[in-house]
């Protein structure tokens, strides 16, 4: 307010020696304005860059404290929710897209690579090869860049990352995004999933009301409900081995490889896409927003393994929309909303055959992330 | 962006005569992963 006040008379002092002189400056614009909004603006970013840094440290020390933050939706949450942010999106994925010229990809990427700590001696191809940064963004790492556990008894992460959460589920299937909040997973995995817990709790619980009209979609899935319900709760004299059913949450930093893998021998059996939102999902936001994994857009792959379930959910966020499939090339996700309001049901594939499905190998390419 | 799993995986066994086969993560909750790393084990 004081640097305003200041501005403003002194832009009053420069306009009254402007009219004194009345011949020379004329029409000339005020010397002060362009350089006054420019310092104010740099001022103001420069607050907020601070704030924001001083947020962040408060947070690392009470991590480092062992304090575990609790939800907190603030302001910030309540305005990213008003945001077009499909728009957003897929703006970024035009903008990322844009050819660059042979000369300057280096340049880009390196920028690209310095800013968000990507490792540049992995990348398959020269830099000059990626017509653009979203090119640059999916690529694949030389040969050897990841070798693959060959313990048989050993599950792999499919992706590169920074592990948000593990564990098992007992008996409430909620998975914790931030203490003092949860969601379930079968929001996650959606309503239709063959989670074994829920299949075994439906086959009990079902009331006379539902029966009919569960039947039919038993009977379409029902060949393997069945054959992955938990035996914990399907047999409790069983000398098989116990079944428990386990999670694990891994977060893509931009600079992160961003191809996504097959972590054990599996089926895929099939596939949903739900819509969804597209909320960035960085610690923040897990931190602000609830249900950030149920309601942002996904891809959920379901399938079995030697141990019995697996599934496998790709979560996009704004800056990285889209999720391809290798498995399935024609999906196309972060499309532009027909309905705007009512989020839209989740869209299935069975592959085919039925009970097979799509064979993949531990450590096989399944799709990737990509910007837009 | 992110990655969910969510699989079943050997628990405890019913009988003390014979090895635990119970799955065991082998990271915690802020490691880094890089796609190939085991992130669990279980013994047959």
């Amino acid at each position: 307010f004081f640097f305003l006040r200041n501005l403003h008379s002194a832009t009053n002092q420069a306009r009254a020696s402007i009219n004194g002189s009345g011949s020379s400056s004329g029409s000339k614009g005020n010397p002060f304005l362009v350089p006054g909004a420019t310092v104010a603006t740099i001022f103001m970013l420069g607050a907020l860059h601070a704030r924001r840094m001083y947020s962040d440290k408060k947070i690392e020390e009470a991590r480092d404290s062992g304090i575990e933050l609790e939800l907190q939706p603030d302001v910030k949450a309540k305005f990213l929710m008003m945001l077009p942010l499909r728009f957003i999106s897929r703006f970024w994925g035009f903008l990322s897209s844009t050819e660059l010229p042979v000369w300057l990809r280096p340049y880009a990427h390196r920028a690209w690579a310095r800013a968000f700590h990507s490792n540049l001696e992995e990348v398959a191809l020269p830099l000059d090869q990626y017509a653009s940064v979203k090119d640059f963004f999916v690529r694949s790492l030389k040969e050897g860049c990841r070798p693959v556990d060959t313990d048989q008894h050993s599950l792999i992460s499919p992706v590169d990352g920074t592990i948000v959460r593990v564990g098992e589920l007992k008996e409430g299937v909620m998975i914790e995004q931030v203490k003092g909040f949860s969601y379930s997973v079968s929001s996650l995995l959606g309503a239709g999933s063959f989670l074994p817990l829920m299949a075994a709790k439906d086959i009990h619980q079902h009331d006379g009301s539902q029966q009919e009209n569960n039947i039919r979609d038993e009977s379409t899935k029902s060949w393997w409900r069945i054959s992955l319900a938990s035996p914990k709760l399907r047999e409790s004299s069983s000398s098989r081995p116990m079944k428990g059913l386990f999670y694990c949450v891994i977060y893509l930093r931009p600079g992160d490889y961003h191809r996504i893998h097959s972590p054990v021998d599996w089926n895929v059996l099939l596939r949903r896409h739900f819509s969804g939102r597209l909320y960035p999902v960085n610690e923040r936001a897990t931190r602000t927003i609830k249900n950030l994994y149920v309601e942002n857009e996904r891809v959920v792959l379901e399938g079995k393994w030697q141990e019995g379930y697996i599934a496998m959910a790709a979560v996009g966020a704004t800056n990285i929309g889209s999720i391809e499939l290798f498995i399935e090339p024609s999906l196309r996700t972060n499309q532009p909303r027909k309905k705007l309001l009512q989020s839209e049901a989740p869209e299935e594939r069975l592959y085919e055959p039925e009970g097979t499905g799509v064979l993949l190998k531990k450590g096989d390419q399944v799709g990737v992330f990509n910007m837009g | 962006s992110t990655v969910v799993l969510v699989f079943q995986a050997p628990a405890l066994k019913k009988h003390k005569d014979q090895l635990p086969s119970e799955f065991r993560f082998c990271v915690e909750k802020g490691d880094k992963v890089r796609m190939g790393e085991a992130i669990g084990r279980w013994h047959d």
